[in-house]
């Protein structure tokens, strides 16, 4: 059955910050971006998973450089929204595989999380889509992912 | 400044299961997914946020018609991993901007989600990517939000 998986890209200049605990209802979302927005924040990743009673986390990725700024307006709104708080990690790499219909193929991903685990990395953060299985890791890790990645999908390691 | 949204879409087949309070150590992902495409269950979103304490939840789309089996897979590897509960929602669907270089423009997210509140539709989920910001919300309001979203963006709406 023929190779989806066309390869692997990694980004180290990635912070994470994560607003905890926000009240899951209309308008929370916007206010938390918009002002990111207006100061021109590039933002990367973008997670949030379902909310159980009525609160849930949102967590962004930023680059390194603008860390600082993003942490200081989010602040902002994370008092006016009520969130329980803000945290940050300067410390993360996003590792991710390229390719076509993944989506149809629970196995990359499965495939892909075994790879990462046998070699003891830690998957914090996921995000797919039927191109691209995203995985955020720590940042000391990302030399070892990347490798053990084209390893298990037999891809010839190009610099990226 | 030029448009870089493309398009909206949006996929009314989705049902959502979110696996809560997992251990965040490595391994913990694979055996979630393993089982599922050993079973060639279709797995569409993959989110997972990130951690607080040490544990996180994993939430997982899949097609209305996979719901029943994947569910039943899950529920066995919840019980081994000594996850707290397993929550479906069969009422949800995806709605996603599509475009490029849009992790640029943390506006084009912003704008996405102040649309959907200004129409008091609450976001369940979201995933990004930087060619397309996918939110989960409720079914019932899929028609609204893809109305809503090619009004804001200035998008024909073609029936897709
Ligand atoms: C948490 C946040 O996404 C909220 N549900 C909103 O719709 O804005
Ligand atoms: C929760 C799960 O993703 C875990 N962190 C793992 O690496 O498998």
């Amino acid at each position: 059955e023929r190779e989806i998986v066309s390869g692997i890209t990694y980004d180290r200049d990635q912070a994470k910050i994560t607003v905890t605990h926000v009240p899951d209802k209309p308008g929370i979302a916007a206010m938390l971006f918009t002002p990111l927005s207006q100061h021109n924040i590039i933002v990367d990743m973008i997670i949030q998973n379902a909310s159980l009673e009525g609160f849930t986390d949102v967590t962004f990725t930023v680059s390194k450089k603008d860390l600082k700024d993003a942490q200081k307006i989010i602040q902002e709104t994370a008092k006016t929204i009520d969130a329980k708080n803000v945290e940050v990690d300067d410390q993360v790499s996003k590792v991710s595989i390229i390719g076509v219909g993944m989506a149809s193929h629970a196995g990359v991903a499965a495939k892909m999380f075994s790879a990462l685990s046998a070699e003891g990395i830690n998957i914090m953060m996921i995000s797919t889509s039927e191109i691209k299985i995203s995985c955020v890791i720590q940042r000391k890790y990302t030399e070892l992912a990347v490798m053990v990645l084209h390893d298990t999908f037999g891809l010839e390691k190009k610099s990226s």
